[in-house]
């Protein structure tokens, strides 16, 4: 059964696409069968797995939009079993295109079900833009769950709440059978007091839903997508590869205890 | 003459509100009469600033929506003369609201221009959120300059591309006065390698354009929105609140050369 993860955070730079990536990645390692859906028109996931701007022709702009097959337009990666639905400039446009088409928080479910019909993939992670539009929602609808990275900063627990809230109307007229799939700190340095009060707070609030994994700033990880690479990929034994790797065993772990 | 700055980066998490907030208040505490407009429904300024989510109850969406009285909006901060336009949760609504309305992306344009003609301010800051839509473009619309806050990192390196260009159309279609105020490194770590290449390639690109100042990773400027204060005020011997004082000067400095 394939298991879809939006991963989303409007809160800017909580280290989104580097979980999607490295997350996915890892996942494919390990031999599981992975896509990653980029539906952020920043496209930075796309240039990360390999396709900088221009590389890619089609994406996830067409199958929204113009009702392509998924099929179509999803490309390979370095690693064999991760695949890519590219985020392409037109995806720019995407919101506005959609806002009077008929079931428009609809279109990426649509997209994706004759995927989950085939069984092509075992895991589908799509990356979120940082706000909470028509792109985002799409993802939200189409997903089983939610992956939210966050920093465990101020302004990110301020966002942590918008984002709840947005879920819970979700649930509500969309799609009641999201659910959270996790929360994860990202760039994560728990030295200091503010991330200890955060990392605390948010663990009084949403329990085991934190994993216990926390990715650490780590160079590296801020590297890899300038050359079209995830961290296993281009350096293996560092702390970043090495934290998303034990995320990902983390995840299956608990994906397990469903 | 009031000096209008939108403070954008459509990359997400590259230091625009911290920016925002910061160099308002060293400006303000030089004793310069300065505004922040928050025009990002995070309304992470707005916290910042001393107005936590509920506090405010009226700011940027009635002067957007309802043609409100920009001075009838505006409050105090705990500076003296720093004076804030505050995001309220409506504003999240605003660029769907915005759509059908005649010339959408001057709305600010017309709320700060009683603003300029009375001289309330010296310096007027429009904190961004970040995307490249209405909200966006109403503070590039209304600005006389655009600042860029950014990482040396590879995702913000595309992101200023792209930015770029947003920057030309908008001169191009809506305002041709609209120029670079300057591009600051914030959050920059000038130890690692990528930084250094980042830095090296916006200043062969940009010039003079890019501050010799930088702004360090600094926990105090993390903290001091938790507090509802700039970092000037939490504490002023941090390393983050000098930058931005150096910041100050050297903003001013270039004002004087124009
Ligand atoms: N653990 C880490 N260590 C070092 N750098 C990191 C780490 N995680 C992310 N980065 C870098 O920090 C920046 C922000 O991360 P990222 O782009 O993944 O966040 P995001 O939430 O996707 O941002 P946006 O809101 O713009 O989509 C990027 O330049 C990324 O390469
Ligand atoms: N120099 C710094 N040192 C330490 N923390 C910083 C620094 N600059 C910003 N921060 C923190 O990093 C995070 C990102 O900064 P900030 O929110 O200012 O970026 P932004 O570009 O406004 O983000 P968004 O795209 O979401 O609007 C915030 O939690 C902020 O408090
Ligand atoms: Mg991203
Ligand atoms: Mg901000």
């Amino acid at each position: 059964r394939t298991h879809v993860v939006a991963v989303s955070n409007q809160k800017g730079g909580e280290g989104k696409t580097t979980t999607t990536v490295n997350l996915a990645a890892s996942l494919a390692a390990g031999e599981h069968r992975v896509l990653v859906v980029d539906a952020d028109p920043q496209s930075n996931a796309t240039s990360a797995l390999g396709y900088p701007r221009g590389a890619a022709s089609r994406g996830t702009y067409e199958v929204l939009v113009q009702a392509a097959r998924a099929a179509d337009v999803i490309v390979p990666t370095d690693l064999e079993r991760l695949s890519l639905m590219p985020a392409t400039p037109d995806l720019a446009g995407a919101e506005v295109e959609l806002v009077d088409a008929p079931q428009r928080e609809r279109a990426l479910a649509r997209g994706l079900a004759p995927l989950r019909a085939e069984g092509t993939f075992d895991f589908v992670f799509i990356d979120c833009p940082p706000s909470l539009g028509l792109l985002t929602l799409n993802a939200l609808v189409a997903a089983d769950t939610v992956l939210v990275p966050m920093q465990a900063k101020y302004f990110s627990l301020e966002g942590l709440s918008a984002l709840m809230g947005t879920v819970e109307s979700v649930r509500a007229h969309f799609n009641p059978a999201l659910t959270l799939e996790g929360i994860l700190f990202c760039l994560h340095d728990q030295r200091t007091n503010l991330a200890r009060q955060v990392v605390t707070e948010v663990r009084e609030h949403f329990g085991g839903a934190v994993y216990d994994t926390t990715i650490p700033v780590n160079i590296r990880l801020s590297e890899s997508p300038s050359f079209g690479k995830p961290a296993l990929l281009y350096d293996i034994a560092s702390r970043g590869a090495q934290a998303y790797l034990a995320l990902a065993r983390e995840f299956l772990a608990r994906r397990r205890e469903e």
